[in-house]
C-alpha cells in the first residue's frame, strides 16, 4: 500500500513541469525512503533521474515496493484539477493498475479525487557511475536559464568554456553570434546570487541548445543550479528540492 | 559538423 501526501499540490505539479515536456512515458519507483522515477529522452541524448526523500512529503507510506507506469502528459491534466494550496495525496495498492490522487483543501472541506489509468512502461533502468567531474558550477537558476533562451536563439549548439576564474557561454550561428561570460563571485548580502565554481581542469564543451532548453525548465525547482562538467562523460544539471533532487545528464556534442 | 552521442554510450542498464 502506497500512500504519499504532499502538503502542497504545486510542489508535485512543479516537479513533473520541470521535466514533462522532455520525457512522456516514466516509471516511478515507490519504496520505503521515497520515490525515485528516470526516463530517457526520445532522441537518447538527455536522461532525467528524479528522487524525491520522504522529508518532501507531509506523511509518506510504503509497505512494499511498487512501480506506477505513468504517462506524464495523462498526469499533467490531473494536476491541472487540483489547487496549489490543496493538499495531494498519491494512493496506491501493491498490484496497481490505478493511482489515486486525492486533493484535499481543509479550509473549505472540499475533497477532489482522480484515478489515473497506469501503464506498463518497458524501460531499462540506467546505472549512474559516480563521476570525477572536471568542474563543479553553483549559480542562480534563472541567470542560467536566461542565458541558455538568449543565446540557443542564435545557434542549435551551445558552447561552455570554464577555465581559472572565467565561465564563458558561447553561440556562434547563421545570424550572428553572442557569449556571456560570467566570473565567480560571493555575494554576502544575496548568498542566493553567488557563483561559486570548482575546477580541476578546464573544460570546452559543447551542447545541443534544443536539451538545454528542456533542462532549464528545472528552474522552477529550485533558486540555484548545480552544473557538473566533464570532458568525458554527461553534464550534470541538479536541481535540488527540499528532500531530493531532479538532475538531468546531457551527453555533449564532439567534433567529429 | 558535431556529433551527437546517446546517453547510453556512457550509462549501462543495471
Amino acid at each position: 500500500m502506497l500512500e504519499a501526501k504532499f502538503e502542497e499540490a504545486s510542489l508535485f505539479k512543479r516537479i513533473i513541469d520541470g521535466f514533462k515536456d522532455c520525457v512522456q512515458l516514466v516509471n516511478f519507483q515507490c519504496k520505503e525512503d521515497g520515490i525515485i522515477a528516470q526516463a530517457v529522452d526520445d532522441s537518447r541524448v538527455l536522461l532525467v533521474s528524479l528522487e524525491i526523500g520522504i522529508e518532501a512529503f507531509q506523511n509518506y507510506r510504503c509497505d512494499h515496493p511498487v512501480t506506477l507506469g505513468i504517462d506524464l502528459t495523462s498526469l499533467s491534466k490531473i494536476l491541472r484539477c487540483g489547487n496549489n494550496s490543496d493538499t495531494l495525496t498519491l494512493i496506491a495498492d501493491d498490484t496497481p493498475d490505478t493511482v489515486l490522487l486525492l486533493f484535499e483543501d481543509t479550509k473549505k472541506d472540499r475533497v477532489a479525487e482522480y484515478s489515473l489509468k497506469l501503464m506498463d512502461i518497458d524501460a531499462a533502468f540506467l546505472k549512474i557511475e559516480d563521476l570525477a567531474y572536471d568542474c563543479t558550477l553553483m549559480m542562480p537558476s534563472s541567470e542560467f536559464s536566461k542565458i541558455v533562451r538568449d543565446l540557443s536563439q542564435l545557434s542549435d549548439s551551445l558552447n561552455i568554456m570554464i577555465t581559472k576564474e572565467t565561465i564563458k557561454f558561447v553561440a556562434d550561428g547563421d545570424i550572428g553570434s553572442g557569449s556571456v561570460i560570467l566570473k565567480p563571485f560571493v555575494n554576502m548580502d544575496k548568498p542566493e546570487d553567488s557563483i561559486k565554481l570548482e575546477m580541476d581542469q578546464p573544460v570546452d564543451l559543447t551542447f545541443g541548445s534544443k536539451y538545454l532548453l528542456d533542462i532549464v525548465k528545472g528552474s522552477a525547482l529550485a533558486e540555484k543550479v548545480g552544473i557538473r562538467l566533464s570532458s568525458e562523460a554527461p553534464a550534470l544539471f541538479q536541481f535540488d528540492l527540499k528532500s531530493g533532487y531532479l538532475q538531468f545528464f546531457l551527453a555533449p556534442k564532439f567534433n567529429d | 559538423m558535431a556529433a551527437q552521442p546517446t546517453i547510453s554510450r556512457f550509462f549501462k542498464p543495471v
